[in-house]
């Protein structure tokens, strides 16, 4: 997180706030809630309180407008910049303004969810500044969330901490403040492992990181940047060669990507792979770009899928030690690399010679995924 | 060569994009040669806060970062 520095922060606890005007693209009763919603983010973890005001002039002034709108920062219309918000102080200080050319929505995915961008300019009119954390509300960059599922990212509240400290009233215990995965974390334990055009995916919560052989830093971003119907926290992913798609598993279903876009007729069953409904989901999958094969990794057995004729190969399940020696534990991700075939289980890489089964070395995540 | 109209539309996209969140002020008179380019360092400054790979160039997934949808804060003066 960041702060605007120079104590930049109100003096007191107490601050008011007045919606001046409304967007026509959302009900009065809308803009409301995803108002006083997106200051709650901030209320629950500091001592701040809110109080709406109906006229006069208030710490925070929240309004939309278009172009130039009276502050020498005039929007850009449609998409680009959303809204923006003055750090704390007197006059426009505080103030947020939303650009009324953008199509804000209650909580639909399609247009910008009108809490989210509040909440993250509240957070200027509070005092910080951007964040470099890619999952933190504070990141410059507009991304989906649910309001009525929303937690402020730990990365958030140690920063609105760091300014206001935190709220010494006691709050329902509820879920906690999401953190942000870290590719230096030796235990931390990847979802899936898959490639994407000459690119690998690491899968971890609702993050991804992209990393080219071109490229000595991999790029972390939400899955939810990349593809915004593509569920998070996923069981498995391999991209396919033959029909040049990526394939995402949760639970007992699978979504199919081309590029940015969800294929037609997706999410399906994992049963379109033929596996069985007794199996309700998948630990890992791989793809064998030689054989087009794509491996199932379901506890302690694996299926084999023949991408090219689309039926499941006979003769499976098998046991994964079977084909992999020594590898009794269970797969948690999987990826061919070079010839190799690498089974993760938990923080641990497995290298495997396909053809014969054997073990080379047991590396760590960051043999892929640089630290 | 002349650039051609798309990557000419581009380094003026990215220009003013730097110039609004990066503070990239105009680059008038000459550069001293060999010298890095403001627009270079401004664009180096935007590619270590998003991770991205540091180049100072202009390439595809720094152009797709700025072509995203975000929150353009006004510069803190104008509030004090």
């Amino acid at each position: 997180f960041s702060t605007f520095g120079n104590n930049l922060k109100w003096q007191t606890n107490t601050l008011t706030y007045r919606i001046e005007n409304y967007t026509p693209d959302m009900s009065q009763a809308e803009v409301d809630y995803s108002i006083e919603k997106a200051l709650q983010v901030w209320a629950k973890v500091t001592p701040l309180k809110f109080t709406r005001i109906y006229s006069g002039i208030a710490d925070i002034m929240i309004s939309f407008g278009s172009r130039d709108h009276g502050d020498f920062y005039p929007f850009d219309g449609p998409d680009g910049t959303l809204a923006h918000a003055f750090a704390p102080s007197s006059g426009i200080g505080g103030d947020a303004h939303f650009d009324e050319d953008e199509k804000f929505t209650f909580r639909s995915n399609t247009g910008y969810v009108l809490f989210m961008v509040a909440a993250h300019e509240f957070g200027h009119s509070l005092g910080l500044s951007h964040s470099d954390d890619p999952g933190a509300l504070m990141y410059p960059h507009y991304s989906y969330g649910n309001p009525d599922t929303f937690i402020l990212p730990r990365d958030d509240v140690k920063g609105i901490q760091s300014l206001y400290g935190g709220n010494e009233e006691p709050i329902a215990p509820g879920p906690t403040a999401p953190t942000t995965p870290d590719a230096c974390d030796s235990t931390m334990v990847l979802d899936a492992v898959a490639t994407l055009r000459g690119e690998m995916l690491f899968f971890k919560d609702r993050f991804l990181w992209r990393h080219s052989q071109q490229s000595s830093t991999p790029q972390q971003t939400l899955i939810a940047n990349i593809w915004s119907s593509a569920p998070d926290n996923i069981d498995a992913a391999f991209e396919s060669l033959e029909s040049d798609q990526v394939f995402l598993f949760k639970g007992s279903r699978v979504w199919a990507f081309s590029g940015y876009d969800l294929q037609a007729n997706y999410p399906k069953s994992i049963t379109s792979f033929g596996l069985p409904r007794t199996v309700k989901k998948v630990d890992a999958a791989l793809y064998e770009p030689q054989s087009r094969k794509i491996f199932f990794f379901v506890g302690k057995n694996y299926y084999s899928y023949d991408d090219v004729r689309k039926t499941m190969d006979k003769g499976f399940p098998k046991r994964v030690d079977e084909t992999f020696s020594g590898m009794t534990s269970q797969v948690t991700a999987a990826l061919q690399h070079r010839g190799f075939t690498y089974l993760y289980s938990g923080p641990y890489m497995h290298e495997y010679s396909l053809r014969s089964g054997r073990l080379y070395r047991v590396l760590r995540n960051n043999y892929f995924l640089p630290c | 060569m002349p650039l051609s109209q798309d990557n000419m539309e581009e380094e003026q996209f990215a220009e003013s994009y730097l110039k609004k969140f990066y503070n990239l002020t105009e680059e008038t008179g000459p550069l001293l040669r060999g010298g890095v380019s403001p627009k270079t360092k401004k664009l180096m400054e935007m590619q270590k806060f998003f991770q991205l790979q540091i180049t100072g160039t202009l390439d595809a997934d720094t152009l797709d970062l700025m072509k995203r949808p975000r929150c353009g804060v006004p510069d803190v003066d104008i509030a004090q």
